[in-house]
């Protein structure tokens, strides 16, 4: 049994990581 | 460098700890740049599921959420990145697809969530995420699974769709039975112009390629089955088309070829212990159509069975076929146009689409039934040609 309740950790969706994706796929050649 | 001394397992707790500096040669070691084909063989299937997410417990464990956060995001990105540059790889699709849903069962298994603890060992139940909840980050794994699902059916696809008319329709496997060859077909005589040419045979060998690929990588039973009814559908709805467009195709010899081709593929269903995945059902309509070919057709009794016995079939592709039968021999005879306007009658009062041709590209639903896992997260080793020496089993 546990003590205390988890945290909800809050995602992005799919498609925001997507997006979030964008810069970072711009880096690579 | 340290004595390494040999743990107990009962001493491990099933994480992994890393630095925070070592995510990205995780990500790249163990997802961009692992190929399935090479180390990936001999490995436990889904170990890298259990690998990120052992390292996830060990983030967890530590209440650091920024960790568990760039961990996510940093595996469905990398997973997304390979499924890119080699998406047209069916190993390499089918592998992490076989990977996300062990990663998401995983997810849930540990979840703390009783719905999914039902079948886990009291040692399983300890090693529950202890900090957070990452129901959200559940949702956006499946929403991942579903799209390496649709790319791995598309992979497949393109795979398959060379062969399904050559192999289905056009190859003659029961010899003697066309007498003479209907106008315009184009068999080929020679046996060196049927050589690279694709038979049944090469379909089935490419079924059970896909197969014990999906196998081996551990991929769900029940997903292999959904897998298997959409490829299903796919040779169906090929051939069925096909044979709606080409008069050659559409005579009693050819219909006898197609029952002799679905009993094979049956066959091969049922070697694999796939008889109720819905997968024969799929063919249902290109059956009909087979039966179709074979049936009297003259008489009123003759277009009253028709018409109860191709349910599957819509009016305009009945009709279709009927017009493109073309005798083989002097014995037969075209199909009537009054025959035809019976069975046009007859089929008025149906309520349907007016389509002819199949949706080829109709992909059914994809469901990932939860299925938990027996192996302790503790017993897990890491081999040393994944490259992860920085990973600490603790």
């Amino acid at each position: 049994p546990r003590s205390r309740p988890r945290v909800l950790l809050k995602a992005p969706t799919l498609a925001e990581m997507e997006e979030m994706n964008i810069s970072e796929e711009e880096e690579s050649p | 460098h340290p004595v390494n001394i040999p743990r107990r397992e009962k001493d491990f707790q099933g994480m992994l700890e890393y630095k925070k500096e070592d995510e990205l040669k995780l990500v790249k070691n163990l997802i961009l740049e692992l190929k399935p084909r090479g180390v990936a063989v001999n490995l436990i299937p889904g170990l890298p599921a259990y690998i990120l997410f052992m390292c996830l417990r060990h983030a967890d464990y530590n209440n650091d959420d920024q960790k568990v956060r760039t961990l996510l995001t940093s595996t469905i990105n990398s997973i997304k990145k390979i499924l890119k540059k080699r998406g047209d790889d069916f190993e390499t699709v089918s592998f992490w697809l076989a990977n996300t849903c062990r990663f998401l069962h995983c997810l849930k298994q540990y979840s703390g969530d009783e719905a999914f603890m039902k079948h886990n060992t009291q040692r399983q139940n300890e090693h529950s995420l202890s900090n957070f909840d990452l129901a959200e980050y559940r949702q956006v794994i499946s929403d991942l699974a579903i799209q390496i699902y649709q790319q791995l059916i598309k992979c497949m696809e393109n795979i398959l769709q060379p062969m399904i008319v050559s192999g289905m329709l056009e190859h003659e496997t029961i010899q003697g039975v066309s007498g003479v060859k209907p106008t315009g077909l184009r068999k080929r005589t020679s046996s060196i112009a049927d050589e690279g040419t694709y038979t049944l045979d090469s379909i089935l060998r490419q079924l059970g390629a896909f197969h014990s690929t999906m196998c081996q990588h551990g991929t769900d039973p029940e997903l292999i089955k959904q897998v298997v009814k959409q490829q299903f559908y796919i040779i169906g709805a090929v051939t069925l088309n096909n044979l709606l467009l080409r008069k050659d195709m559409c005579s009693w010899s050819k219909g006898m070829q197609i029952r002799y081709n679905v009993s094979q593929l049956e066959e091969w269903l049922r070697d694999k212990g796939l008889m109720t995945c819905g997968a024969k059902e799929t063919l249902e309509p290109l059956i009909q159509a087979a039966q179709l070919l074979q049936v009297k057709k003259k008489t009123d009794e003759d277009a009253e069975a028709i018409c109860s016995m191709c349910l599957a079939l819509t009016t305009a592709q009945i009709v279709k076929v009927l017009n493109l039968y073309t005798p083989v021999n002097e014995f037969e005879e075209r199909v009537s146009v009054s025959f035809i306007r019976t069975i046009q009658t007859r089929l008025r009062d149906r309520c349907e689409s007016p389509q002819l041709l199949m949706d080829t590209k109709m992909i059914y639903p994809v469901t990932f039934p939860f299925s938990p896992s027996s192996l302790a997260l503790e017993t897990i080793q890491i081999p040393s040609s994944l490259n992860l020496a920085f990973l600490t089993r603790v």
